[in-house]
């Protein structure tokens, strides 16, 4: 097994290149990406060096790259996989 | 002579592509507006 260290360093490193990959596929929509890394950022730090998050994000990006015009259904599970991890919930309205 | 466009994308073209661009984009709208 790996050590939480490096599964994150290799997991930041996927998901920099999933970014990068679908920001050349998103021009029509600019607003995408920031949104998809504002999750990132948002989700919990023992998520973010897991096996669980490196396996998504290895399916996704394989995927992507082979059917580019999927990148919405890809981009879509991920941040559906980031709101199911989210160290932060939403203050309850007064 | 024309040259066929082989390299065109259309990613509105699958059904798929197409609803989750709908729901992504519906949920940042909705982001926004909560902020």
């Amino acid at each position: 097994g790996k050590d939480p260290a490096s599964l994150k360093a290799e997991n930041e490193r996927l998901f920099a290149e999933f970014v990068a990959f679908c920001s050349l596929h998103t021009a029509d929509h600019p607003e995408v990406i920031p949104y998809l890394t504002g999750r990132h950022q948002k989700a919990a730090p023992a998520f973010l060096s897991s096996v669980e998050f490196r396996n998504v994000l290895g399916r996704c990006l394989a995927r992507v790259q082979a059917r580019s015009t999927k990148v919405y259904v890809y981009i879509n599970e991920l941040c559906t996989v980031f709101r199911a991890h989210s160290q932060k919930r939403k203050p309850p309205l007064p | 002579q024309t040259v066929p466009m082989e390299e065109e994308e259309d990613d509105d073209n699958d059904p798929e592509n197409r609803i989750a661009k709908k729901m992504l984009l519906e949920e940042i709208k909705a982001n926004l507006s909560s902020e």
